[in-house]
């Protein structure tokens, strides 16, 4: 939030952060730690529902890979492709007001379907299909 | 921060769930695939007619992931179970439901040999689920004994009102003209039917099918090759049903 207060602090006042002291911080935190924590990316995660000793009832697949995302949202967002603009936005704001203001989160930006294909307890049979049950793309949000 | 397909970490080892995870992993998957309990089925051949077309299906989506709604081509009459290239098409289904003939053995009383009953259990059809279309499926073996030349005539009635006597209230749904020389599966629409079912439950007595000849006589369904007994599995009679969700389905708080 601007609210004009530029060049208004008062004598011995502590001087407001800017956007420019978060990047500094951020690059000299970099340097410190000598290490940089991976950014948001798609995680293997295999869903067996073979594993979970389901054959007798789910008939296909045998499983399916669904995928997780994880991983940090970190400074610099913009040059990013999947990152949102908000997302963004939030990074620098988070660096202006850490303890308020969360990093943003490293979610699924698409999602695909799969088929399952089951009896039900009356030994009816049938085919449904989950939207959203796995994860094409991860990004910031 | 973007990954796709191609760029996909490896980050833990495969190991075996402990028995605390697997049931928290069931409850997850379950309560995702909005199911209260898993299933448990008393019989689970796969090898039976409906698991069968079942599998065609689903073979068929599996290959067109991208379509975001599964279509199906509605088969009239055809050798095989699911036939891409003809007919109807049925589409927007979210949901395709078998349903197997509850009716356990074919019933051989005087009054009763010209016809076979069918009864299907719709009462597993969520609430928010709506029919978009429905079939009886019976299949037709090649018959040339005795019947060379001779069509038959095959009627489909919905019971309406059962009496203790033999009377039955019955209502046409749809009659077809049989050749002993052909052999697949017939379709009968049974759509509104199984609308009605749903909205009113008690109102499910089942299916007749009669059979007559040229000359009108009553014959067995067996004579023009119709299989209506649990025999051979693979072409037993059931029924399908397509389904659309209406509107969002809500998974359960926990």
């Amino acid at each position: 939030s601007a609210h004009g207060h530029k060049g208004r602090h008062s004598k011995g006042a502590k001087p407001q952060r800017t956007v420019q002291d978060a990047m500094r911080a951020v690059e000299a935190a970099k340097e410190n730690l000598g290490v940089s924590k991976e950014g948001c990316k798609k995680h293997e995660l295999y869903v067996s529902f073979r594993d979970l000793g389901w054959q007798d009832w789910i008939i296909a697949p045998e499983g399916y890979a669904a995928y997780y995302c994880d991983g940090e949202c970190a400074f610099p967002l913009n040059s990013y492709m999947n990152a949102t603009n908000h997302a963004i936005v939030q990074t620098l704001v988070h660096f202006i007001n850490p303890e308020t203001v969360p990093k943003p989160c490293c979610a699924p930006t698409q999602l695909h379907g799969i088929s399952v294909l089951y009896f039900d307890d009356s030994s009816n049979v049938i085919l449904k299909k989950y939207r959203n049950m796995v994860v094409r793309a991860c990004g910031c949000h | 921060n973007f990954s796709t397909d191609n760029e996909v970490r490896s980050s833990f080892i495969q190991r075996r769930l402990r028995s605390q995870e697997r049931r928290e992993m069931q409850r997850e998957i379950l309560s995702i695939l909005g199911l209260p309990q898993r299933p448990r089925p008393q019989v689970h051949t796969k090898h039976t007619a409906a698991p069968m077309f079942m599998m065609d299906l689903y073979n068929t989506i599996s290959e067109h992931p991208e379509i975001p709604r599964f279509s199906y081509y509605r088969p009239v009459y055809h050798s095989s179970l699911v036939t891409p290239q003809d007919n109807r098409f049925l589409d927007d289904a979210d949901t395709v439901m078998s349903f197997a003939n509850l009716i356990e053995h074919e019933q051989d009383l005087p009054h009763r040999q010209h016809r076979r009953e069918f009864r299907f259990d719709l009462s597993g059809i969520p609430d928010e689920e709506v029919i978009t279309g429905a079939e009886f499926r019976i299949y037709k073996q090649f018959t040339r004994e005795h019947f060379d030349n001779q069509t038959f005539r095959v009627s489909l009635y919905q019971v309406l009102q059962e009496s203790t006597n033999s009377d039955l209230e019955l209502l046409l749904l749809e009659q077809r003209e049989l050749w002993p020389a052909e052999e697949g599966w017939l379709a009968f629409d049974l759509t509104a039917t199984s609308n009605l079912w749903l909205d009113n439950p008690e109102d499910n007595l089942g299916l007749h099918l009669v059979l007559e000849d040229s000359r009108g006589q009553r014959r067995k369904p067996q004579l023009a090759g119709l299989v209506t007994s649990k025999r051979p599995q693979e072409k037993q009679p059931f029924m399908v049903a397509f389904f659309r969700a209406n509107g969002v389905r809500f998974r359960s708080v926990r």
